[in-house]
């Protein structure tokens, strides 16, 4: 554990809490992507399944059944509780088209060919693309509230940090997850021009980020 | 990571 690695993951953290809370106290999932949070509950189903194979810490434990149950009051909050306010008509990114991808790659290219591990590869990669949807609906409405960019940039900044604790485990104990960085790479890319935007519209006090 | 090495990442 270095400061990079316990940053990425408390702003990982503050990025799922504030969703959560930005759509319990407004009583409106308007503007989330409901299938970008189907994946990315996807994403820890598939991944922590270690869960009850490897104890690997008490850290490493609370955070993964953290994650596990806010990504599930997520997906209940958009389709059950406040279903009625869920905008499916510009949430129409096909998500198949993330997935079929996706797992073809986790069989072609993973540690092993066992369950657990084909599952923690198509978990990796899933990750990387899981926004897709919801920046996809913001494109097409043309603006965002701030509040869903503050989520976005917690989101992009546990990533980058992520990578920073990839450089530093590099360095200091020759760590390389080639999967998990090439992805973690990749997956970081896709929020830079959402940086951009939200450094010149929304930090700048303007309190929905509409796109030029 | 190696095969075999658990995943302390989250």
């Amino acid at each position: 554990m270095n400061v990079f690695r316990l940053a990425g993951d408390v702003s990982h953290l503050v990025a799922i809490i504030i969703l959560l809370l930005k759509i319990w106290r407004s009583r409106s999932c308007a503007g989330i992507s409901g299938k970008s949070q189907l994946l990315f509950a996807l994403v820890f189903t598939t991944r922590y399944l270690d869960l009850f194979t490897v104890y690997i810490s008490a850290y490493n434990t609370i955070m993964k059944v953290v994650f596990l149950a806010l990504s599930y009051a997520t997906v209940y909050l958009i389709y059950m509780r406040f279903r009625n306010t869920y905008d499916s008509e510009n949430d129409s990114f096909r998500v198949e088209f993330l997935l079929v991808p996706v797992i073809g790659l986790s069989f072609l290219e993973h540690y092993a060919f066992t369950p657990m591990e084909v599952l923690w590869t198509f978990s990796i990669f899933l990750e990387a693309v899981a926004i897709m949807p919801q920046l996809f609906m913001i494109t097409k409405t043309g603006e965002a509230e701030s509040i869903t960019t503050h989520y976005l940039f917690f989101l992009g900044l546990y990533r980058a940090l992520y990578i920073a604790n990839w450089v530093w485990r590099y360095h200091t104990e020759g760590f390389f997850d080639q999967i998990a960085v090439v992805s973690g790479v990749v997956q970081t890319i896709f929020y830079c021009d959402f940086f951009y935007l939200y450094v010149t519209k929304v930090v700048q006090g303007r309190s929905k980020m509409s796109l030029p | 990571c190696p095969i075999g090495t658990t995943k302390d990442e989250l």
